[in-house]
């Protein structure tokens, strides 16, 4: 078995702008049964990721804008890496998910720890 | 190498009581920096798990109450048993997480698919 691209695994990532509502934001991550949305400007390019730990933060400090949580400055792969390097990503910095994007910065995906999780499952 | 066994990633689970409020949950999961917290009785037993995406959940229902957003089937492992079991686990029932517990369901700790993820990016 050799390397694991990350093109192998990306999935679609649900994806909302920075001015929606914070309840409309929770709305589409209860919908899709994910953790992790991913902010797009009208280009389709990446701004931010926003989690449920960061709604959570919302709750914990009775913060009702979605801009106040957005996590702005967001770690990122390229569909040509493989999972050993997204998973030490993840790990130096504490994350759960990777954006996966093209060379101009476009959304093509996400990969998260379960995914990853998953891959130590298979026989 | 040989099998990971669960006890050798285990890490000590955030719990909390079912009387306890909403944000109060809320500000312990962004505290600890953790996406679950475990349920446990007066006797230190497994009574449910609520994750950010339970959090989540309530933001988007308008839910005020804890144990409206409690899970109480909660799927759990054993420390003897081993990561791909655990991956396989987690992948069918579609969770993040398994508390730990002993034979007696006395929780022992937690596993999250970040720290099994983690594992495959190890060298
Ligand atoms: C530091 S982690 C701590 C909890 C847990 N490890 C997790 O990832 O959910 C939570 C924060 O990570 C941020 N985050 C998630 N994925 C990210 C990424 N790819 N780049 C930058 N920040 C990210 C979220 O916006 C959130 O504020
Ligand atoms: C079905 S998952 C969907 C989102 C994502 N896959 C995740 O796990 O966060 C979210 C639900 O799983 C539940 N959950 C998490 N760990 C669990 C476990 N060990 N047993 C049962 N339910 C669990 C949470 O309480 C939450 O209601």
């Amino acid at each position: 078995e050799g390397p694991v691209f990350l093109r192998s695994i990306v999935r679609p990532a649900v994806t909302c702008s920075e001015d929606e509502d914070l309840e409309a934001v929770a709305s589409k991550l209860i919908e899709n049964s994910v953790n992790h949305i991913v902010v797009t400007g009208p280009d389709g390019k990446l701004t931010g990721i926003v989690t449920s730990w960061d709604i959570t933060k919302a709750v914990a400090q009775g913060i009702t804008d979605l801009r106040k949580v957005i996590t702005r400055k967001v770690f990122t792969a390229l569909p040509d890496e493989t999972v050993d390097v997204a998973s030490r990503r993840m790990a130096q910095h504490g994350i759960s998910a990777l954006p996966i994007v093209d060379s101009d910065g476009r959304v093509l995906g996400i990969v998260t720890s379960e995914d990853i999780a998953k891959l130590l499952g298979r026989r």
